[in-house]
């Protein structure tokens, strides 16, 4: 079984709301193994 | 090999028995040898193209839902309590199951499949408690990750991609959401959109999924996408990534044909024909939707938040083109709040 998922989330940095604001990071790459509650990004 | 018909020797192995061990020997050292090739161009960093072959053109023939939902009676066989034990350590032991955290004693599990949908002991799978992180709903292996870009398709292979409108419904929530943002004064817009005044500046198209606004000092936000594929010894249960608001569910009644990475090589199209459950909606930086997609072995998808629903069932005859079936949740545009790391999903056995 598979699971995708596919979210909108913050994707360029604009330099005046570098203070408050940052773009979406994976966490983990192809071929890693996962576990259910560990961050796929932030 | 051949004794006379009076004095045959039981040691002796016929000639054809011998003829088929030798061929079966012979399919699986080469079937080995190509999984050695791929595992050294997978190391060396080479991306594998899909190539077709004979066992997909197979698979194709074969009746993979009758199949699969024989296979979900088999393992649904209550088997008697002092086998249980032996039964559930063997598939661990096979699919490298960790048993150290299943949540009860291995006799209590009447069935394989009672113990495929296993839950765990309490704390086995913490969940991040970083505010700003998305976090794994299942366990398993990622295939791929990265950010939709124009054309919105994700690569299942090199040189072949699906599109992700193909995947979750051409019905898709995106335009709804976009339009909802556009008039709405929710704290989650709030949030993205820090004290702007109008949200009349979004637009959002299936062709370019960024989220633009007309004023360049806006944020500018895309779609990612994440790829998890689960082994048989998995834990098969399906958890929240963030805390959301699912607003539908769309079920596509497909193939079933196996995911594994072999199958994704050389089967093409394979998520978008599968079965598989879609559940969409919004969190706190806009659109999410999460696909379930069954296999062979695991075609049923059961969902914690709509219990009722049937998935693998017997179709008289299966149409590819057909729309699949929508419940758009209540109250209509807020939807179900699901919080992270709560269950919304187990994968069955057939």
């Amino acid at each position: 079984s598979t699971v995708v998922l596919v979210f909108q989330a913050l994707a360029l940095k604009k330099q005046e709301d570098e203070a408050s604001l940052s773009e979406f990071r994976f966490c983990v790459d192809k071929g890693d193994k996962i576990r259910m509650g560990e961050a796929l990004g932030r | 090999m051949h004794t006379s018909s009076q004095g045959r020797n039981p040691f002796v192995v016929p000639g054809a028995t011998v003829a088929t061990i030798l061929m079966l020997g012979a399919l699986h050292a080469r079937r080995m040898y190509n999984d050695k090739k791929i595992e050294e161009a997978k190391e060396s960093g080479v991306e594998l193209e899909l190539q077709p072959d004979v066992k997909a053109k197979f698979l194709n023939m074969l009746p993979l839902r009758s199949i699969s939902r024989f296979w979900g009676s088999l393992t649904s066989t209550e088997l008697p309590i002092w086998l249980r034990p032996y039964a559930h350590r063997a598939w661990a032991r096979a699919f490298h199951s960790n048993l150290e955290e299943v949540a009860l004693p291995l006799d209590q599990y009447a069935s394989l499949k009672d113990f495929f949908v296993r839950a765990l002991k309490e704390g086995s799978r913490p969940i991040d408690s970083d505010p700003h992180s998305l976090v794994s709903p299942v366990d398993g292996t990622i295939m791929r990750v990265g950010e939709l870009k124009e054309g919105v398709l994700i690569e299942q292979v090199k040189g072949f991609s699906y599109s992700v409108s193909s995947l979750l419904g051409s019905g898709s929530f995106f335009p709804l959401i976009a339009a909802k943002e556009a008039s709405e004064d929710s704290s989650l817009q709030e949030k993205n959109l820090r004290d702007e005044g109008t949200k009349s500046w979004w637009r959002i198209s299936l062709a370019s999924p960024k989220l633009r606004e007309s004023s360049s000092s806006r944020p500018i936000t895309g779609l990612f996408y994440c790829v998890i594929y689960l082994g048989l010894g998995d834990y098969h249960r399906v958890h929240s990534p963030v805390d959301w608001n699912v607003l539908l569910r769309r079920h596509f009644s497909g193939r079933l044909y196996p995911v594994n990475e072999r199958a994704t090589r050389t089967i093409k199209n394979l998520y978008v024909e599968n079965e598989r459950v879609v559940l969409e909606g919004r969190w706190q930086e806009g659109y999410m939707a999460i696909a379930a997609i069954g296999a062979t072995s695991i075609g049923s998808i059961k969902l914690s938040i709509e219990p009722d629903l049937r998935t693998n069932q017997p179709r008289k005859k299966l149409l590819q083109s057909e729309a699949p079936e929508e419940r758009v949740y209540e109250p209509e545009g807020t939807g179900l709040s699901v919080k992270k790391g709560e269950e919304v999903a187990v994968f069955n056995m057939g």
